[in-house]
């Protein structure tokens, strides 16, 4: 799992 | 989640709604021979919404939300990208293409180009990102173009001077939406580990500070109890 944390905002 | 981001999200949603009542008010008025009070000043004068920014609202949901059908992150994240979607692109289609709210839009004063904004950030976007693939190329360029977005709009309001009320809540409702998600990723910060993202920082706190301005003004209206008046 790399994907950038901030991917799960909005 | 917590509950800077949870507030964030709502003031977010609710500055769609304001927009949206609006729209429907200068809808559901129009053509009556005794307009409700709301709808004679709506109608009066021009809706002192800014297209422009609205049609770059929906670029950068629509370049950000590419990932909705290949990452699920919850139920929650999904709706919420789905109402973001659907209401600018609604908003969008009413200002151009419905009969009565394109009348209450002044097309004169708002004539900022899209091309200033939207260039700048995609090269800025292709220069500048945490990974350079298709879809976080276009997700970065999505943070940088909402960064100024909002600037049409404010000019707009300065050059009307008027601002309806409506028009008011709409702009300090996305201003307290992004001071909000500040404090979410301060929070976030120091809850979680490796969180550091400097890119989505540093063009939400260009965000904000463009708020700053009127957050001033706002507020100094609402103490005065004065309408609110941008200075030309």
């Amino acid at each position: 799992k790399n994907q950038p944390s901030t991917h799960d905002e909005l | 989640m917590n509950i800077f981001r949870l507030a964030g999200d709502m003031t977010h949603l609710m500055s769609v709604l304001v927009l949206l009542l609006k729209i429907h008010t200068i809808k559901s008025c129009a053509g009556k021979s005794y307009p409700c009070s709301l709808c004679f000043i709506l109608l009066e004068s021009s809706s002192g919404i800014s297209l422009k920014t609205q049609e770059l609202y929906a670029l950068v949901f629509a370049t950000r939300y590419l990932d909705i059908f290949t990452d699920f992150i919850s139920v929650y994240n999904t709706i919420m990208k789905l109402i973001f979607l659907g209401s600018s692109f609604s908003i969008v289609w009413y200002i151009r293409r419905h009969k009565i709210v394109r009348r209450s839009y002044d097309k004169d004063q708002d004539t900022f180009r899209h091309f200033f904004l939207v260039l700048p950030c995609l090269l800025l976007a292709l220069i500048i990102n945490e990974k350079f693939t298709f879809k976080e190329v276009l997700w970065t360029f999505s943070l940088y173009l909402e960064a100024v977005a909002i600037l049409p709009q404010l000019i707009l309001l300065q050059r009307t001077r008027n601002i309806d009320n409506l028009t008011g809540q709409y702009v300090f409702l996305l201003g307290a939406y992004r001071a909000l998600y500040i404090l979410n990723w301060i929070y976030r910060y120091f809850t979680e580990p490796h969180y550091v993202h400097w890119i989505t920082w540093i063009s939400g706190l260009v965000q904000t500070l463009l708020y700053a301005d009127f957050f001033y003004y706002y507020f100094s209206s609402l103490k005065n109890n004065v309408k609110l008046k941008l200075p030309a």
